[in-house]
């Protein structure tokens, strides 16, 4: 089984995870770069 | 003159035998000879159509590279392994499967019969919240296991996105929003539009869910006032309706998509991304990314939800349930537009959000814990008919959110064997 994320974010997003790696529920996937914060 | 006659006919007699057996002896070399030519004229054809097609094949890889993909990739262009694959009943055998592990063990059965399963596909047993093996009544029970609270911290962070369930992370990127396609693997794409479905879906059946939280409506506004989202039907969601005029292409050189690239491919998707509060109220620069995560048979099969969001539409692609391990997703192309999934679409605070459970082989019951009369790949099931996507929509479950507020971390469901 696979879950698949689609979703909008601004340009700053960036993922923390690489092709392959090993994730666990809950860990980072990635963030929004804090110069976008308003 | 007796004998004489008699010993011509012998002689005769071999001669005929003879003649007999040279005529058999020329029939076998003529049918070898036939088989030998057909089999060669097979094999030089064989070999020329797979050098056609190996050509073919690099042809659509470059203009890949190029960005001119004109060709659309179909599903048995592989080879006839995958043909095979795809013509066996992978959902009726699913089904039998989930009734099979469905049967009470008995009670002796059951730890070495999981501890064999674990050892197999590498399970974690110390995490889980109810370690004694012998109260998993079958596998089915064992497979949809809860963990104990505390052993899957959720990454905090209003701007982290967590993962969503426990997997192998197989592509992450940007979804192309001119073309809205996203990456199978390299080289290999799918239609977002195809994969989520869109409003204008020729087959579309819709339904309201009878969910109501509306007692919860305080909680509602608080929950959309943290989250900076807007509140269905006030004032503030009501924006123009865009007009989408082609004037071709403005720029010299294009290194992003615009943004309302991004939009016209939103408003797609969904008719209510204006309307009902998908887009976000502080307008961004924003792109559409993408994450597929693999749930391997040893991983813990519930999902949670990412961050903080509202769940507002769900669609449900009732389909095969081709295996989606990583080499199938590797040589089936359009496997997650085949595959049986259900598209949850709705907002976080930059905007639209969706996530989308694909079943597979012997895992399609995806089950939603929000949505208690949904399944999928059973009997029960009313949604049978093949290439239709059935919608319904939360908005009764919060009248103030337009859907179904999820926080991040909440389960939101699992994947269940059958």
């Amino acid at each position: 089984s696979t879950v698949v994320l689609c979703f909008e974010a601004p340009t700053e997003f960036k993922f923390d995870v690489r092709v392959g790696d090993k994730v666990k529920m809950g860990q980072k996937l990635g963030i929004i770069g804090k110069n976008d914060l308003k | 003159s007796t004998r004489l006659f008699v010993q011509q006919r012998r002689s005769s007699g071999e001669i005929v035998d003879r003649a007999k057996a040279a005529a058999a002896n020329s029939g076998r070399k003529q049918v070898s000879m036939k088989w030998v030519v057909l089999t060669s004229f097979t094999i030089v054809l064989g070999t020329i159509l797979l050098v056609s097609r190996n050509d073919s094949t690099e042809e659509d890889a470059t203009e890949g590279k190029k960005g001119r993909r004109t060709r659309k990739i179909k599903i048995f262009n592989n080879n006839w392994l995958f043909f095979c694959y795809s013509t066996l009943p992978l959902n009726a055998m699913s089904r039998l499967w989930g009734q099979v592990n469905s049967l009470t063990l008995p009670i002796w059965v059951r730890p070495w019969g999981y501890r064999l399963y674990s050892f197999l596909f590498g399970v974690n047993l110390d995490e889980m919240e109810d370690p004694d093996l012998t109260h998993y009544a079958n596998l089915s029970e064992f497979f949809y296991r809860n963990i104990k609270p505390g052993t899957r911290p959720v990454a905090q962070g209003e701007d982290v996105i967590a993962s969503p369930s426990d997997g192998k992370i197989l592509q992450v990127g940007i979804i192309n929003s001119e073309t809205g396609e996203i990456e199978q693997v390299k080289g290999m794409t799918y239609s977002i539009k195809e994969f989520l479905g869109t409003h204008s879906h020729p087959l579309m059946s819709k339904s309201a869910s009878s969910l109501d939280l509306t007692s919860d409506e305080e909680k509602h506004r608080e929950f959309a006032r943290v989250n900076r989202i807007q509140l269905a039907g006030s004032e503030d969601t009501e924006q123009p309706l865009l007009n989408f005029k082609n004037e071709g292409d403005q720029s010299v050189r294009e290194f992003k998509p615009s943004v309302s690239k991004n939009i016209h491919l939103l408003s797609q998707l969904s008719l209510n991304y204006f309307s009902n509060g998908f887009s976000c109220s502080e307008p961004h620069d924003t792109e559409l990314f993408f994450a597929v995560i693999y749930l391997a048979p040893g991983d813990y099969h519930h999902f949670h939800s990412p961050v903080d969001w509202v769940c507002k539409v769900r669609r449900h692609f009732p389909g095969d349930l081709f295996s989606v391990a990583p080499y199938f997703q590797r040589n089936f192309p359009n496997l997650f537009v085949l595959n049986e999934r259900v598209a949850l679409l709705g907002s976080w605070k930059y905007g639209f959000f969706s996530m989308t459970p694909v079943g597979a082989t012997n895992v399609g019951s995806i089950k939603l814990n929000f949505d208690q009369e949904f399944v999928t790949n059973s009997k029960s099931d009313k949604h049978l008919e093949p290439h239709t996507c059935y919608q319904a929509v939360y908005e009764n479950a919060s009248k103030i959110l337009g859907g179904m507020p999820l926080v991040k971390g909440e389960e939101m469901g699992g994947f269940e064997l059958g």
